[in-house]
């Protein structure tokens, strides 16, 4: 799976979120990446999403919604709702993966809990940093 | 209002730790930095959000590295399914597609749903005459085809056969 997440100039978000599923997959089996608010999510207030991991675990605890939810209702930061989301909803309950989110402001979070995680990112006036693990 | 930031991912599918080698990680870290530099190249010229995660995921639907658009993975059938979304924060439209081939990249055509149909989520034929009807480029079977893809079901069905334990998560992943 790939994705991208992005806040432009103006404060707008944006999420994107493509792939081919998962090796030797029941034909015809969707998973979260084109599940609005489960594997992609975007709403200026808060942030925007995309994931890759278990794809029906994520579908199953809307993964995405779920850390704008926080945002919104607890007041958590982007960093502390993305981590909450995969590290206590998901990991526990059979959910690998991560994802990359953006705030409103700017903020970039890119949290996992598993292995085989590609990730690069870049803010304005900063270098493009880029990690695997 | 501050300016602009984008994150990618970039998954391979069935990568294990062990099997990575310098070479492969360049490839990588290559292939991640240009869909970063086509994402950001679009907001560094004051472009949309939705415009810059567009590009970058264009970039990364084309590079075989990847399981999305030319780098997807197979199914059990030994055929290629590709879904992708979009979503816009200034008001929640949003687009996709599921179980789709022909579409060099997915990701225009879920964007093509978002702007040009009341719908959220198309798949199957009309998805496809969608596509047609935005001009979209189509791949055939051997644009799509891979070997690593390929070689790849051949072991996992083979691990199942066998009744081979996997404790791989990204074999679960896209």
């Amino acid at each position: 799976t790939v994705g991208a997440v992005a806040r432009d100039r103006d404060g707008n978000l944006a999420a994107a979120t493509s792939t081919g599923g998962m090796t030797a997959k029941m034909p015809g089996r969707i998973g979260d990446t084109p599940i609005p608010g489960a594997g992609t999510f975007a709403d200026n207030a808060t942030c925007a999403v995309s994931a890759t991991g278990h794809g029906e675990v994520f579908i199953r605890y809307t993964a995405g919604a779920e850390i704008a939810a926080r945002m919104r209702h607890l007041g958590e930061t982007l960093e502390q709702a993305a981590r909450h989301v995969v590290m206590e909803d998901l990991a526990p309950n059979d959910g690998s993966g991560g994802l990359v989110a953006v705030d409103s402001e700017g903020n970039i979070t890119l949290p996992f809990n598993c292995e085989g995680m590609y990730r690069s990112s870049v803010r304005e006036g900063s270098d493009p940093e880029t990690a695997i693990y | 209002m501050s300016g602009y930031s984008l994150a990618i991912h970039g998954g391979a599918g069935t990568i294990l730790k062990s099997k990575m080698t310098p070479e492969k990680e360049a490839a990588y870290r290559e292939g991640l930095s240009t869909a970063l530099e086509a994402g950001e190249a679009v907001l560094r010229k004051g472009g949309s959000a939705m415009d810059a995660v567009e590009a970058a995921v264009c970039a990364l639907e084309d590079e075989p590295l990847f399981n999305s658009g030319r780098g997807a993975v197979y199914t059990s059938a030994g055929a290629q399914e590709m879904d992708a979304c979009v979503m816009d924060g200034r008001d929640r439209s949003a687009g996709a597609v599921a179980g789709i081939f022909g579409p060099k990249n997915p990701i225009r055509l879920a964007r093509a749903v978002m702007e040009r149909t009341p719908h959220v989520l198309l798949i199957g034929p009309r998805a496809l005459e969608l596509a047609q009807e935005a001009g979209l480029e189509f791949g055939d079977r051997d644009y799509f085809f891979d070997q690593k893809r390929w070689d790849a079901l051949q072991k996992t069905m083979q691990m199942r056969e066998s009744g081979e334990e996997d404790d791989d998560p990204a074999r679960r992943h896209g």
